[in-house]
């Protein structure tokens, strides 16, 4: 299974269309392996983005370089999902 | 389970779950649950749909849809809730009855079995279909951008690694196809609803143009509507309006197909949540999450009913 230990989501809020457009231009960026949940659309509409492990640190730095608020959304993205497999397995096992 | 009535719906279940729950629904209500397949999957499993039906011959009919987006897991627990929703309340429920004695409905659980399977067994995060691009090592498509609706224009991508690849050609995927044939073999479908999550939006064509559907002012007001019947229940907050004018552009997706199709009352749902779990929502919430959007589809439903075209 794929592991998602360290990922976190940020809930990232462009405040301007030039914000929409720098967080726009993470997308492209293939190498930090970002998953837009949702995307960037218009200021004041908030961004969510899972960031693997790796990538956290480079990514923080570009929203606060540019000035861009986030906040975490999930901490740890593994965490919720060893949660909800507990909570499956022990409905199976009841 | 041993029937549907001690079936668990307060917890998430694989795909196999989810088919002989549909089995048994069907051996318990023969005369109002029929099972459909439609199709198989590119990695040929089978594709179901739920036909609810009092009888009648090929009358008018609304569709459901779940799941399309395979890790939008509180997607398909509420399909499942609806379906057993609807066999509680015909004959209960005056509303659920009387939709149900004049209209058929349609309901696809599991939009994208194989999506839904890779999700339980190897990336909880997947999204697309499992088909292969030739020339691509990436795999799957957007099964939500791979309608003939705007198919390839801006809101989607061309890259067959990302998320919102909108594949060769529209219909390419098997799963779409599979949708697109009983639409149109029908041929008198009414309403078509399909559900995603997350982000409490309750949405209407078009997504691929800022052009306003002719029927705009009509499909905002049963948005409305719609919005204010599922806030009833705990107080929920969608936000409603076109595709493009709430969330962005997307072009290739589900409602815009069945809109052009003819189908005028076509939305799509983003279910709970605006910014605390996202696809992750706890198992705790299946069951609140859709009653609420029970409340909204029977809103949808009932206009249908009392509005022919």
């Amino acid at each position: 299974s794929e592991d998602f230990v360290g990922h976190q989501v940020l809930r990232i809020s462009a405040a301007n269309e030039a914000q929409v457009q720098k967080v726009a231009e993470l997308q492209d960026l293939e190498h930090l392996q970002l998953d837009f949940w949702r995307g960037p659309a218009r200021p004041g509409s908030p961004i969510d983005v899972r960031v693997p492990f790796p990538s956290i640190q480079a990514v923080k730095i570009f929203l606060e370089a540019h000035g861009i608020g986030y906040e975490i959304m999930i901490e740890d993205v593994q965490t919720l999902l060893d949660e909800e497999q507990e909570q499956m397995s022990a409905f199976r096992a009841r | 389970a041993t029937s549907t009535d001690t079936f668990n719906y307060a917890t998430y279940h694989t795909l196999e779950e989810i088919y002989d729950f549909i089995d048994q629904l069907v051996a318990e209500h023969p005369q109002l649950v029929s099972k459909i397949q439609i199709g198989n999957t590119y990695e040929g499993r089978p594709i179901y749909v739920l036909k609810f039906s009092t009888g009648g011959n090929n009358r008018p009919a609304i569709w459901i849809d779940t799941g399309i987006h395979s890790r939008e897991w509180v997607t398909q627990a509420s399909g499942v809730w609806f379906a057993k929703k609807i066999t509680e309340d015909y004959g209960q429920d005056p509303t659920v009855t009387s939709i149900l004695d004049n209209l058929d409905v349609f309901l696809e659980i599991v939009t994208n079995p194989d999506g839904f399977a890779f999700t339980h067994s190897q990336n909880r995060m997947w999204r697309k279909t499992r088909s292969r691009t030739s020339g691509s090592f990436c795999i799957g498509v957007d099964p939500n951008r791979n309608w003939d609706a705007g198919f390839g224009k801006a809101g989607a991508s061309s890259n067959p690694c990302s998320d919102t690849y909108h594949g060769k050609t529209a219909n390419s995927e098997v799963e779409v196809k599979s949708i697109v044939d009983f639409v149109k073999n029908h041929g008198n479908i009414k309403a078509f609803i399909s559900i995603h999550s997350y982000s409490q939006l309750l949405l209407y064509p078009y997504g691929y143009t800022s052009e306003p559907a002719p029927d705009q002012k009509e499909l905002h007001q049963v948005a409305k509507s719609a919005v204010t019947a599922l806030a009833s229940l705990y107080g929920t907050k969608y936000q409603y309006g076109s595709i493009i004018d709430t969330i962005y552009q997307a072009s290739g997706s589900t409602v815009d197909w069945t809109y052009n199709q003819g189908i005028k009352y076509s939305f799509t749902f983003e279910l709970r949540d605006t910014g605390r779990y996202g696809f992750l929502l706890p198992a705790s919430q299946i069951i609140p999450t859709a009653q609420e959007t029970w409340l909204a589809l029977l809103t949808i439903m009932e206009h249908t009913q009392t509005h022919p075209y």
